[in-house]
């Protein structure tokens, strides 16, 4: 029986605040 | 003394919450040294608030809740660290008339 995966990315609201800090680590490493 | 209390309770609460955040970002580390960052960041007033105690709390006790929202505590948290910031704090609230 397969097991069920469970993606942090399923999450909607997990996805927009992975993507908001990814962005915001992003820039801070552009800026110096 | 009530001041050293809350340091080192939120201090403890901080680490339980970066262990947590370790465990389940492993694809982005980053995202837990940006949090570092922010708090290392953040006024050492605010870091021993009762306010900073609710907040880490209450992220903590959700984020150990919901694995699949691991990133919007973090996101949380950073937020108010850097609403919280020391330089932020400076500009707002210059030291001399």
């Amino acid at each position: 029986e397969p097991s069920q995966v469970v993606d942090d990315d399923d999450d909607p609201e997990n996805r927009i605040a992975k993507k908001m800090l990814l962005a915001q680590i992003k820039a801070n490493y552009s800026s110096g | 003394k009530e001041g050293h209390v809350l340091k080192v309770e939120n201090e403890k609460l901080f680490g339980e919450f970066l262990e947590h955040c370790m465990a389940h970002t492993k694809e982005h580390p980053e995202v837990v040294t940006f949090l570092q960052t922010k708090y290392s960041k953040a006024s050492p007033d605010f870091l021993m608030s009762v306010e900073f105690r609710n907040a880490l709390g209450r992220c903590l006790t959700r984020a150990q809740a919901s694995t699949t929202k691991t990133f919007v505590y973090i996101n949380e948290l950073c937020t108010l660290l850097k609403q919280h910031s020391a330089k932020r704090r400076a500009l707002i609230q210059p030291s001399s008339p």
